[in-house]
């Protein structure tokens, strides 16, 4: 019960032979805090159960859909998407197709990038080209020419150099840039 | 000691065990636009 | 058969709701008519029924292509029971009977699925079942039921709350990895659910704590009987890991629950997960700001936060035993008597093993000389309350010396534990940490032991240097204890005989 019992813990060496120190003595837990979202430095504590995909980080593979509450108001909107003074119903390809084109270029890029795998990203999709936006295969971001500047065409006819208007997922926002574009990265 | 039965039930478990994706959020009924749809491999596929 | 009919009801079901949304009036009618049509209209029927449908479900689990959704039928019935309670008249029998009927018959076909199939049990498709259950049940309670437009029905429900999560919590507690070794890490899971264990932590009053505490008992308990110091099963290896997560994320959201509940969770945890210990000890209530414990001109005695004292959700009084009577008499009318009565009663019949730094077993009663200390605890802080501070702050005083008995008169593995159960209150700045460091730094100082003095000094400082090697975080407390003690004037810490005896302890007595 005095000191010497200590000294395993504390001779680094040979811990493997008495005790497993990831357990007695512990981690350094930042590596674990950060992969919790926790940041104990940060003033604002953000609760981080409502939220927990998993115990272990190795089955934490992707988000969780959270608690949350969609209220009637949100729901049932008349008079919008040309739906009459019923709310708009979202049932069938077609129709919805028609719909997508009433939307404004981020809810287009919302769906894009919310939705992967369905039948709302490849319609946004189709629905982003006649824009005349492009997406971009390794960017994976979409690109639109600037209108205030014609691209300059290379020689090889492969590729332009210009000003060109991104779409960053990461930010929410569009951005201008200076780009060499080369034709077979888009599509 | 743990006996061997309960072991090996337990290296199961762990085999087994559930992640994010089974621990998701039920959704049975998919409207039209949020069925499945095989895009392009150069879109993103995760949200 | 009956049960083809019922795998037929059932299809119907599943293809519903693929369908229509679950809130859609076809649900509902259909609903009607499995009860006017005499598929759910009585109990049995209703087993009979949630058997073929959970039976049908895992199969299909089973014989689906893995990269599908394996999961449609399992999240239909998820879906219906909690329609189910939503939809009923419940005027013959209660909501809580009709859940726990349907939750029994889960748990028949979980462990018939275990026992038949051994080590080739999945967990997979019963643990969806129980988390799609929770989800399904946020959904319906969104924003305080207001989906529920009929108002009897949205009371009925809002008082049922309670009773889904505990009905939840107790089979939850059935299904724990002792009795179904083969579901721990489904289990482990469910426990940490975002919709169950943040729900439980913020029930109002508190009414979700005691299931929760059951809980993580169990956790506890279960990592405590298959942990070795020298070989750690893979398997509990990753326990822990998921614990040690839990825990933080526990810590981060309702530090409340770890401050208010450390002495019964101290209770199951193996003193070898330190760092474990010390996550729980070093939990503090949000709303404090606590003083920087390595301000060298903090004064512990000045700290105004140490007027109050801590809540304790579990009141350790009800583990004293037998020993209740003689300790709080002891408390108001010291003698030797009722002292020798508590010190011959902290002992075991027989020896229990018990997973220690530097011992692999006890004969001493862990729990309840936990119990005992923090009862001493508890009732100096009232005492200093009712009459004054000297009342308690004098080494006389009988809750400084039921204390110093039971080392005296104890063995040296009472005087151990003693001390360990003095060290795990010194934590955040309150009443219990400023009282239990004035007994440290004085039984520490003293000079009433005798013989006993060094060995009493140097478990003292094990004690404390124990938590102090571990990996952050570390106790405020326990900090300020160990800085006043390297800090007593009249002898250095370092020229202790048993200090230097070590090197390496030395040289981190001089460290620090």
């Amino acid at each position: 019960y005095g000191l010497k019992a200590l000294l395993p813990l504390i001779r680094q060496e040979d811990q493997s032979s008495e005790y497993d120190s990831s357990m007695t003595l512990g981690i350094d837990l930042s590596p674990v805090l950060h992969s919790l979202g926790i940041h104990p430095n940060s003033v604002y504590r953000r609760k981080v159960l409502d939220t927990f995909q998993s115990p272990w980080v190795e089955t934490s593979r992707s988000e969780v859909e959270p608690r949350f509450f969609t209220p009637d108001s949100f729901k049932n909107i008349p008079n919008v998407l040309q739906a009459g003074d019923q709310p708009p119903s979202f049932n069938s390809v077609q129709q919805d197709h028609a719909k997508i084109a009433l939307f404004q270029d981020e809810t287009l890029f919302y769906l894009f990038y919310k939705h992967p795998g369905t039948v709302a990203q490849e319609l946004t999709y189709l629905e982003l080209r006649k824009r005349n936006w492009r997406y971009h295969k390794t960017l994976k971001v979409w690109l639109t020419k600037d209108p205030m500047m014609e691209p300059i065409v290379a020689q090889d006819g492969a590729s332009e150099r210009g000003s060109y208007v991104f779409f960053d997922p990461q930010r929410w926002e569009k951005c201008q840039r200076d780009f060499v574009l080369f034709y077979n990265a888009i599509m | 000691d743990m006996p061997v039965s309960m072991a090996s039930q337990l290296e199961s478990s762990l085999l087994n065990c559930p992640d994010s994706l089974d621990a998701d959020t039920p959704h049975l009924f998919q409207t039209p636009l949020s069925l499945p749809h095989p895009t392009s491999i150069f879109f993103p596929n995760e949200t | 058969t009956n049960k083809e009919r019922m795998y037929l009801v059932f299809t119907e079901w599943v293809k519903l709701l693929q369908r229509v949304p679950s809130d859609d009036v076809g649900v509902l009618v259909f609903i009607r008519q499995m009860v006017s049509k005499g598929v759910l209209d009585q109990s049995d029927k209703l087993i009979e029924f949630c058997k073929a449908a959970i039976e049908l479900s895992v199969n299909s689990f089973k014989e689906s292509d893995p990269t599908s959704e394996v999961f449609i039928a399992i999240d239909a019935f998820s879906t219906l029971i909690v329609k189910l309670l939503c939809l009923l008249d419940f005027s013959q029998s209660t909501r809580k009977e009709y859940f726990e009927i349907i939750f029994s018959t889960i748990t028949l076909v979980f462990s018939e699925d275990q026992a038949k199939n051994g080590n080739n049990f999945n967990e997979r498709p019963y643990f969806r079942l129980l988390s799609s259950l929770l989800c399904e049940w946020e959904y319906l309670r969104g924003h305080n039921f207001a989906k529920i437009k009929d108002a009897r029905a949205r009371k009925e429900l809002k008082e049922f709350e309670e009773q889904f999560f505990e009905v939840f919590a107790s089979f939850l507690h059935a299904y724990q990895p002792i009795a179904f070794p083969g579901f721990s890490f489904a289990w482990i899971t469910l426990l940490s659910h975002r919709m169950f264990l943040p729900r439980l932590l913020r029930l109002p009053d508190k009414k979700g704590w005691p299931k929760l505490l059951l809980l993580f008992s169990d956790l506890l308990k279960f990592m405590g009987q298959y942990t070795k110091k020298s070989h750690v099963p893979d398997a509990i290896s990753v326990v822990y890991k998921g614990t040690l997560r839990i825990f933080l994320a526990v810590g981060n959201d309702t530090p409340e629950f770890l401050v208010e509940n450390h002495y019964v969770l101290l209770n199951y945890l193996p003193m070898v997960y330190m760092q474990l210990r010390n996550i729980i000890l070093a939990a503090f209530p949000k709303k404090l700001s606590i003083p920087d414990p390595y301000d060298p001109n903090l004064e512990i005695e000045k700290t105004e936060l140490c007027q109050d004292a801590p809540l304790i959700f579990y009141d350790p009084v009800q583990d004293l035993k037998n020993l209740k009577k003689p300790v709080d008499n002891y408390l108001r009318i010291p003698t030797t008597s009722l002292m020798r009565t508590i010190s011959s009663g902290v002992y075991l019949n027989e020896y229990e093993r018990e997973n220690g730094i530097g011992y692999d077993k006890t004969a001493v009663d862990v729990k309840l000389i936990n119990a005992i200390v923090l009862h001493v605890g508890i009732e100096a802080a009232l005492e200093k309350e009712k009459t004054s501070a000297n009342a308690i702050f004098n080494t006389e005083s009988s809750y400084y010396t039921i204390l110093t008995n039971l080392i005296t008169e104890g063995t040296t593995e009472v005087k151990f534990y003693v001390v360990q159960a003095i060290s795990n209150q010194l934590r955040y700045p309150n009443a219990h940490t400023l009282w239990f460091n004035y007994v440290l730094k004085n039984m520490f100082t003293s000079n009433e032991w005798g013989d006993n003095k060094a060995e009493i000094q140097e478990i003292i400082i094990r004690t404390l240097l124990e938590r102090i090697i571990t990996n952050k975080p570390h106790c405020w407390g326990v900090i300020v204890t160990f800085t006043d003690l390297l800090r007593l004037n009249d002898e250095s810490l370092a020229d202790l005989s048993f200090i230097k005896d070590i090197p390496e302890v030395e040289l981190i007595v001089r460290n620090l």
